[in-house]
Order: C-alpha cells, then sequence, then structure tokens
C-alpha cells in the first residue's frame, strides 16, 4: 500500500516542482516504485520529466471530471525504471472552476488514487503555488505533507497560512493528515538570512526540519528543459546528493509525523 | 493621467512583487506619483512595503466585491514620499471564487480604479503565480504588460501561455492592452543557460527585452522582512541601480509596445 507525500507550498519558485521530481527519481533509482501526481496546470513537472504537455491526448483533467480511467492516463518516465507520472495539461484549469461546484470537492483526486495506489510504494503529489481547490485536492488524499521551503522571508512568511489550510482539511476532509517535515531549498548557507529563517521555521511552528538542505546550484536550472532531474543530469553533484539523502528517510519510517 | 502597468507572469517566484515594489519606489523617489494594486491573495507586496496583511481593516478584496470606495481604502507607503498602495489581505482568495459568477468580472478592477488613476501618475498591478480571474482583471485594467522572467526553463517555457492570454484579453476585454518589454530577473549573467533563455525569448516571441537584466543578488531576499525595498536596503547595490535604469525607461515612451 502506497505512502502519499503532498508537496504544498503556495508561494511560487520555491522548488516544489524539482523536489518531487529529485526524491521520485532518488526512490526510483533505489528500488521503489513511485508514482507522481501533477496537480498544477502549468504542468511544468510533466514538462521537466521529458513530456510536451501540449501534446498529451489525457491528463489528470481528464480523470478528475470523471471522463477516464485512471490507468489509462498514467504513463511511465523514459529511462528510469520504477517511475511513473499521472501528467498535468493546461486543461487542469478548467478542473479548478469544475471542481468549487460540485459536493465532494475536495476527495476527487483521493478517490481516483484509490484504485492505483495499490500499484505504487510511493505517490508525490506536486501541488500548485495555490491554497485552492486543486492544493486541497492533494492535502485531502495524502498521508502526509512536505513542505519545501526556500529560507528567505516571502517564503516562510506564508508557512503558516499553509499550516491552517491542513489544520482545516484535517478537521473537514482527512483527519489523518500530518506533515511529514520541511525540507530546505535552494540553501544558500552562506548567508546569515537564510540560517535564521531555516532556524525559525523549526522552533517558531514546532515543525521537524529535515535534513540535509538542498544547495543553491545552477545544475538544477539546466535540467527541466532536457527532460531531466538532476540525479541524471548532474548525479555526483550536492544537489544529487542531498535529495538521495532525503529520500532514504521517506520510506525509513511511517508517514505520521 | 495615470499609465497602468500589469506586472504578470504564471510562473511562480519569478520576482513580480520584487519588480512592481522596486520600480515603484525607484519612480516615487524621481519624482513619480505611483499607486502599486497588490491583487495576490498572498499579500507579498503588502507585506514587502511594511503593513501587516493580518492586521488590516480593508483591502482589494472590500473593494472589488462593491464594500468599499477605493480612496478609503489606499495607503501612504512609510517613508516614500509619493509612493501609495492598494493592499491585498487573504481575502481576496474569496473575491477570485466570488467573480467567477459575476458578469463583467474581468472589468472590476478597472471600474474600481477609473475613479482614482487620474490621482497618479503611474499605478503597477502585481498578479499573483496564475493565469485566472484575478490576473485577467490586472490585464484588463492596464494598458500594458511588463513580463518577469527568470531566465530558466521553466520560467520561459510559461511565456507563450502567458502571450495567448494576453491576446484572449485583447479580444475580448481590453482591445488597447500591449507589451511593453520582458525583464530579466535574478540575472545571473555568468551562466550560459541564462544567457540563453534571454536571447531565445526576445528571438523566438518577438518580445522587447528590457535592459539592464536586474543582477541575482542577496541584498533582495533580505529587504522584504524589514519591510523595504531593495533601493532602500542597499541603495548602492547594482540590484538597485538596475531597477533604477529600467524605472527610468517607463516613463520615457507612451505605453503603447
Ligand atoms: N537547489 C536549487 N538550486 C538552484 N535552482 C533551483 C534549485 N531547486 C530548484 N531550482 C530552480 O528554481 C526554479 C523554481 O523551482 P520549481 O519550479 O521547482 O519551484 P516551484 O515551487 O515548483 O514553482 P511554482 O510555484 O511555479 O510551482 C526552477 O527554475 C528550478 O530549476
Ligand atoms: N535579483 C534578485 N536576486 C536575488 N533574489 C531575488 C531577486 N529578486 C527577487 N528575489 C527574491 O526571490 C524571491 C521571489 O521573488 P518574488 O516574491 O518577488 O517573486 P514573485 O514572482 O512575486 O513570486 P510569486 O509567484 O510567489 O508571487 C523573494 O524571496 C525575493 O526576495
Ligand atoms: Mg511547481
Ligand atoms: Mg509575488
Amino acid at each position: 500500500m502506497a505512502v502519499i507525500f503532498a508537496v504544498a507550498n503556495q508561494k511560487g519558485g520555491v522548488a516544489k516542482t524539482t523536489t518531487v521530481q529529485s526524491l521520485g527519481v532518488a526512490l526510483a533509482e533505489s528500488g521503489s516504485r513511485v508514482l507522481l501526481v501533477d496537480l498544477d496546470p502549468q504542468a511544468c513537472l510533466t514538462y521537466s520529466l521529458g513530456f510536451d504537455p501540449d501534446a498529451l491526448e489525457s491528463s489528470l483533467h481528464d480523470v478528475l471530471i470523471r471522463r477516464t480511467k485512471v490507468d489509462d492516463v498514467i504513463r511511465p518516465v523514459a529511462g528510469i525504471e520504477g517511475l511513473f507520472v499521472l501528467p498535468a495539461t493546461i486543461d487542469l484549469a478548467g478542473a479548478e472552476v469544475h471542481l468549487l461546484s460540485r459536493t465532494g470537492r475536495e476527495h476527487v483526486l483521493a478517490r481516483a488514487l484509490e484504485g492505483v495506489a495499490g500499484d505504487y510504494d510511493v505517490l508525490l503529489i506536486d501541488c500548485p503555488p495555490s491554497l485552492g481547490v486543486l492544493t486541497i485536492n492533494g492535502l485531502t488524499a495524502a498521508d502526509s505533507v512536505l513542505i519545501p521551503l526556500q529560507c528567505e522571508a516571502l517564503s516562510h512568511r506564508g508557512v503558516g497560512q499553509l499550516l491552517e489550510t491542513i489544520e482545516d482539511v484535517r478537521t473537514f476532509a482527512n483527519e489523518d493528515l500530518s506533515v511529514f517535515g520541511v525540507i530546505a531549498t535552494m540553501y544558500d548557507g552562506r548567508t546569515r538570512h537564510a540560517r535564521m529563517v531555516r532556524e525559525e521555521v523549526s522552533s517558531r511552528y514546532g515543525l521537524r526540519l529535515l535534513e540535509p538542505p538542498v544547495p543553491k546550484s545552477v545544475r538544477f536550472a539546466e535540467a527541466p528543459e532536457l527532460g531531466r532531474s538532476i540525479l541524471q543530469h548532474a548525479p555526483g553533484s550536492p544537489g544529487a546528493a542531498a535529495y538521495r539523502a532525503l529520500a532514504a528517510q521517506l520510506l525509513a519510517e511511517p508517514a505520521a509525523g
């Protein structure tokens, strides 16, 4: 039975997509069977995995508005044994509007994944930069939440709001939802600012800060255009090593934080 | 009569907010009367200008759902003569849902600003990381669009989609909307990757690339927590100089691209 992680943070550009892809590849390389779920209409994860979102005939959108079976939409990721994706396209923006008027709208993704979760060891859900109905679906479908945190002021100011949203989901839709931990992304340890934000997040919100932080490196920015992750693009780099170390912790303990 | 710029890019974390704040401060410092409009429920611009969004009694949300006059919500920014803000709060997330079901929903912001635009020389609208109804309102209210572009793969892949949205707004809501230009943000000129993306965007989309690029610098990340812009936090830095040079171009020619 799969362990399901939602990777969420409503702030833009804090490496949610990069984290989902990198952890997914690391887990698959170490033998897990992994399904990545792209919940973002901008389909950056889908693109980063080597697909052209504009050319896909079916996507998560079709699953969510009940036209297509999830099995018919999931695709293997080329070159990585054991890694699969439930891809997104821009149509997902329409799903967000459609879902708003539906009863039980928070559970649509959870129900869609019920039938396939058993085929995998781990599911990782990439959420868009908002706390709207798509992210709520991701949180409702998950066992626990991973919070990528770019250690800068505008990023950590959103953590409180995210935790309130998680609390709402726990109350109304998914009582077993827990926070697995915070991942410090694009970390520049030389700046006092980054170190301060990192300490503050764990002390102020009582969240577990996973180790190690993922170092800032231009190698990350180059990878998506090649349709590859950092682990394939620069396997020996500190960034790749950091994500491998983090991935190893995800299965080392139960998802309950 | 004010010139109105929408600062838009649906990709997260590409320095939309930083660009609105920095250009706004630069213009005010050189004598313009400037109104910054925070169109993002996450209220990062409002926070970066020194306000506590959770403590504000009224915001753009109240204006958009017709409860409050815009004049009663606009506030001066402390310490910067000639700079004002129409602030956001998390309630704006509710406005997005509310607006979806309203006729003429794209024009709500434009109508709200009609009465006050004449009091300012420039308006800068900070859009959220999405192409939803709030951003559509920003594009409909504007004379022209500034596109902050972080020169990385996942950022420039969204430009085509943004241009299509601008074209839709031109067709259905605002026929005079033009693209003023692209601003290269957080630019690391040492990487071949960044230089490539920058060239590609102008050649592939025929967009004007404004000069200079804004250099990547940790001084930017420190500023928001102090409620200040780069121009106050590090006035002599290359980042501050770049935004001053860009600001000077905004009024040097008509907004029509
Ligand atoms: N450790 C790192 N060092 C340098 N750049 C990084 C790192 N991690 C991610 N990036 C780059 O930062 C940018 C933002 O990352 P990403 O798209 O994963 O963030 P996101 O939170 O998913 O954004 P959005 O909110 O738009 O979904 C991308 O160009 C990515 O390649
Ligand atoms: N030139 C720069 N160098 C280094 N850091 C920068 C630079 N410009 C902005 N930043 C930092 O990058 C982060 C993202 O910037 P910002 O919040 O302005 O982006 P945004 O596009 O408005 O994000 P969102 O999509 O969430 O609204 C912030 O922490 C900001 O301080
Ligand atoms: Mg993403
Ligand atoms: Mg912003």
